[in-house]
Formats: C-alpha cells, structure tokens, sequence
C-alpha cells in the first residue's frame, strides 16, 4: 500500500511542469524516506533528479517500496484536471502496482474526483552521481536566471557561463550578433533578489542553451536558483521545493575536441 | 566544440 497527500496540488503540477517538458517517463522510486527520480532526457546530456521528502507530505505512507513507471505527459493531463487548492492524494494498492489513483478534494469537501492511470514498466539506466566540491557555487533569483536563458537564447545555440570574484557572466553569439549579460555579487546575502558567489577558483563552461530554457521551467517553484559549476564537469543547476524537498537538473558541457 | 553525454562523467550503476 503507497498512498500521498499533499494540501495543495500547485506544489505537484508546478513539479510536473518543472520536468515533462525534458523528459517523456520516469521511474517514481517510493520508499518511507519519500519519493524519488532519477532520469535522462532521450539525448543523455541532462540529467533531473527529484526528491520528495515523507515528512513535506500531508500524510505519507509506504508500506514496501515500489517503483512506479509514469508516463509524464499522462500524469500531466490528470494533474491539469485539478484546482491549485485541492488536495491530493497518490493512491496504489498493491505492492508491485500497474496502476495509480489520483484523487483530488476541494477545499470545502464538496467536490471530489478521481483518476486512474496505468503504469508502464521502464527499464533505465540509473547513473552514480559522485559528491563534488564545485569551484563556484552562484545563488541568484530564479527569474533573473529564467530571464537571461530566454533573452539569450534567441543569439545562439551556446550559452558561456564564466563565474569569477566579481560576479558572474552569461555571454552568447550568434549571425544576429552577440550578447552578454554580467551580474555582480549583492551585498545583502538575505533577501530573495540576492546573488551570492562562492568561489575557490574561477570557471569558464559552455552549454547548450536550450537545455538551460527547459530547467528554467522549475521558476515557480523556488525565487532562488543555485548554480554549482567546475571546469569540465557537469553544470548542477538546483531549485529548491519548500521545506520538502528539490529539483536538481545537471547538464553536460560542450568541451573543445 | 561538442555536446558531451553525462554518461563522459557520470558512472551507470
């Protein structure tokens, strides 16, 4: 027996939007701990991590744990079947499930709806992901963030990220020309429009832009975004969801042949 | 410059 709830189904659909666009279907991995995914996008150069911790849930519980392949485009059109303010519950009944309910409340009780969708089985690679101490570790608001993929994006296909002391630098070009938009470290660390650098040594990468639009769809979830960057490496790009959890997102960089 | 997978980094386990 698995069954989830959450007073709000928003924190869900925003979740959904944040990752149906990336990828086609997930494996969601439930256990007491929460909810877990791990996938790839079809191309294997970005990579979504998600974890739902128990204890942000309304009521949590997993009796065993069970992997539930979910067809996102599918979970998408039922949680757009639900008000923001509705509860949520994530319902299977058995211990290896085929299927899983959805049910929605409204808030006075007096609507009540629910879906079932069929699971699918998914057979994944599942990658190690190993602890780094990242070279720099950028905190800016999450819009900003969102703003500068999307304005640089109609320049090029490559975004450049360099990050140093002063501050960090988004750079592209393109046949229409180039753009570059530099923003320095604030000096109130507190506030939701801060951006705090972290730094042990600069950095220079390059990666497809496009892939930088697609996590910026996690937006709503968090007013800040964390991006944690060394030479080489993956690019981790991390949203935080409330007090329950994340969304971490990692991109592969372009590297000179 | 080209695209690497993250397979270049990240390990399957």
């Amino acid at each position: 027996m698995f069954e989830a709830s959450l007073a709000q189904s928003a924190i869900l659909k925003k979740v959904l939007d944040a990752i149906k666009d990336l990828l086609n279907e997930a494996n969601f991995e439930c256990t007491d701990d929460g909810i877990k995914v791990q996938a790839m996008d079809n191309s294997h150069v970005s990579l979504v991590s998600l974890e739902l911790r128990s204890d942000g849930f309304e009521k949590y519980r997993c009796d065993r744990n069970l992997s539930m392949g979910v067809n996102l485009a599918s979970m998408a059109k039922i949680m757009r079947c639900s008000s923001n303010s509705d509860k949520v519950t994530i319902k299977a009944q058995d211990d290896n499930p085929d299927k899983v309910s959805f049910i929605f409340e409204s808030s006075n009780q007096e609507r009540i709806s629910d879906y079932e969708m069929k699971l699918m089985d998914i057979d994944a690679d599942q990658l190690g992901i190993p602890d780094t101490e990242y070279s720099c570790v950028v905190k800016m608001p999450s819009a900003e963030f969102a703003r500068i993929c999307k304005d640089l994006n109609q320049f090029g296909e490559s975004l450049v990220i360099s990050c140093s002391k002063e501050g960090i630098k988004f750079s592209t070009s393109g046949d229409l020309g180039s753009a570059n938009v530099k923003l320095a470290q604030t000096t109130d660390a507190d506030k939701d429009d801060a951006v705090t650098i972290e730094m042990r040594s600069p950095v220079t990468l390059t990666f497809a832009c496009r892939y930088l639009n697609h996590f910026t769809k996690a937006t709503p979830l968090s007013s800040q975004v964390q991006l944690s960057m060394s030479d080489e490496i993956p690019l981790l790009v991390e949203y935080r969801i409330g007090d329950m959890g994340c969304i971490k997102y990692y991109l592969a960089p372009k590297i000179d042949d | 410059m080209s695209q690497k997978k993250l397979s270049s980094f990240f390990k399957t386990i």
